[in-house]
């Protein structure tokens, strides 16, 4: 998956996730074409019994806007990262908006993802105290290696823009 | 007689030092300088610097913001071709000037002819699916159409020269890529997946080896010169399906044509004073808008995160995520099932309900978040 984030002079904003799924797909290569071709039903595994020609699978894709009329800011951003993109793009925005982040400290801030089985994946140099005392709680835990999520944002506040692309994927991003 | 000159030239004068007044100001402000490494007019935020410079180009060529996406996702297909491409699907949420905003959802769909059992072959970890039964009817260009008919400023074609010239002349193997390509050595030598990303000698390139896609430059050429009905109703219908079939799977040109990017407007949440628009189900939007409002109502401040307010906070946080993992089952395609649930996970009142139901210093078994077991998907 991968996101993009675009604000134009004009003030018009796009925000867009596009996807073949899983990495490389169905791994089906059309030879004809040069077309790669996506593995997306699989997304219907264990969300449901039944699934319908023309119906689309669920999904994490959240490319979202913000626009605060009394600051006049707006925020573009999405993410990849199957499940982690909520993660990913809930995270930025509450260190963002709510606990005064810069948007570049938001988006490489270490997470906490909440799997499928409640179990807490925590990002390499995650707080350490805050691990431990969450499993204290009593909340499993664990530290994988491998994270997915990658942000993708631009805001502009105060006439002056600022763009970010996620250094886990080796991001960056490029304006005027 | 004087006095009354003087306050004729009073009355003119005044409104026109106003005014002058009012232009400084305004002109002050729009020269203010920004920051080293802000932005003055515009900018694009992509997986690669290589794409995100191509979406800028394109803004400053007089491209709208739809224009400069699809240019920079057309890039990302060559740099990041494991992430994505012409032949999956994309979800667009556009704010226009005016601040209206819409969505355009491009995803793929199920063909209508199917394998039956699909849902049984589904694995019980999470794994890498390969096999031509998964591959939905791919939506990405029909999105793109849609999306330029709407909002595009520069003609069709120009947003694909820039990747038709790199794919034909080839690009470096991104690190990034570099480190997905050994998982290509899992597929016969013959592959033709495989076979794209490996040198004469056989061997699979590695990061800054140069890679061609001479038949996709041939594909988008083609599709940048008589527009999107030539993946769908055209003969690169035909070739497309024809490989697609070749390798077991039941896409047909009938699924081709009948694919249709749908539009419609952005669901929208108020959040403190912003407002946040994003798509609806099956879009994972939902399920974000009910995690913010919960976190919201613990009124969040810089301060929650420091010494113990910070292990509450994220207390709080995989308690709410917890709760929004039992509600996932309500981000469902609104053609086929109810879209009541996904509509009530959105309101605040569901929020406040949630959020009463958090402890500061416990958490629970699973049945508390009713969940119902699904699988985690790494695409």
């Amino acid at each position: 998956t991968t996101h993009v984030s675009v604000l134009a002079e004009d003030g018009m904003a796009v925000s867009v996730t596009s996807t073949i799924n899983h990495i490389f797909g169905s791994r089906i290569f059309s030879p004809k074409t040069g077309i790669l071709l996506n593995n997306e039903l699989a997304d219907f595994c264990g969300k449901t019994d039944q699934i319908h020609a023309g119906e689309q699978p669920p999904s994490s894709m959240s490319p979202v806007i913000l626009y605060s009329p009394s600051q006049k800011h707006i925020v573009v951003i999405g993410a990849s990262g199957g499940s982690m993109i909520t993660t990913g793009v809930a995270l930025t925005l509450m260190n963002f908006l709510w606990f005064g982040k810069t948007l570049q400290d938001s988006i490489s801030a270490p997470v906490v993802f909440v799997d499928s089985k409640n179990v807490l994946n925590f990002e390499p140099l995650f707080d350490k105290i805050v691990l431990e005392s969450l499993y204290k709680i009593g909340h499993k835990v664990k530290v994988p290696q491998m994270f997915y999520n990658v942000v993708n944002a631009v805001s502009k506040e105060n006439n002056c823009i600022v763009a970010v692309s996620d250094s886990r994927k080796n991001g960056k991003a490029a304006g005027y | 007689m004087a006095r009354r000159k003087e306050k004729v030239c009073l009355c003119i004068s005044i409104p026109i030092i106003c005014i002058i007044i009012i232009i400084i100001i305004c002109a002050t402000h729009f020269n203010e300088e920004c920051a080293d490494g802000l932005y003055k007019k515009a900018a694009v935020a992509a997986d690669s610097e290589t794409c995100s410079k191509i979406g800028r180009d394109i803004l400053q060529l007089g491209g709208s913001a739809v224009d400069g996406a699809i240019a920079t996702l057309l890039c990302t297909s060559i740099i990041n071709p494991q992430s994505m491409g012409i032949g999956g699907g994309s979800i667009f949420t556009i704010r226009e000037q005016s601040g209206k905003v819409r969505v355009i959802n491009a995803r793929e769909t199920v063909p209508k002819a199917f394998k039956t059992d699909l849902l049984a072959m589904c694995p019980t970890t999470t794994q890498p699916m390969e096999g031509a039964h998964w591959i939905g009817v791919p939506g990405d260009i029909r999105g793109y159409e849609r999306a330029h008919k709407l909002y595009g400023r520069l003609p069709w074609a120009s947003l694909f020269e820039p990747t038709i010239k790199m794919a034909r002349e080839g690009v470096p193997i991104p690190y990034v890529l570099s480190r997905f390509l050994p998982l290509l050595l899992k597929e016969k030598p013959e592959s033709s997946l495989r076979q794209l990303f490996q040198n004469e000698q056989g061997e699979l390139l590695k990061e800054g080896e140069i890679v061609r896609f001479e038949k996709l430059a041939d594909t988008l050429e083609i599709i940048a010169k008589h527009g999107a009905d030539a993946l769908y109703v055209g003969d690169i219908a035909k070739e497309l399906v024809s490989d697609i079939q070749n390798a077991g799977g039941t896409i047909s040109l009938e699924d081709l044509r009948s694919f249709r990017a749908s539009e419609f407007g952005a669901w929208e949440v108020t959040l403190g004073e912003y407002d946040m628009y994003f798509p609806p189900p099956p879009a994972g939007g939902a399920t974000l808008s009910f995690i913010l409002n919960t976190m919201l109502g613990f009124i969040l401040s810089s301060a929650s995160l420091e010494g113990d307010e910070k292990v509450l906070t994220f207390q709080r946080y995989v308690e709410t995520c917890k709760f929004a993992n039992g509600l996932k089952k309500f981000m469902k395609d609104p053609q086929f099932s109810s879209q009541t649930e996904a509509v009530e996970i959105i309101q605040k009142h569901f929020a406040d309900k949630v959020r009463a139901k958090i402890s500061p210093d416990r958490t629970y078994d699973a049945s508390y978040y009713n969940i119902t077991p699904y699988l985690d998907s790494h695409g």
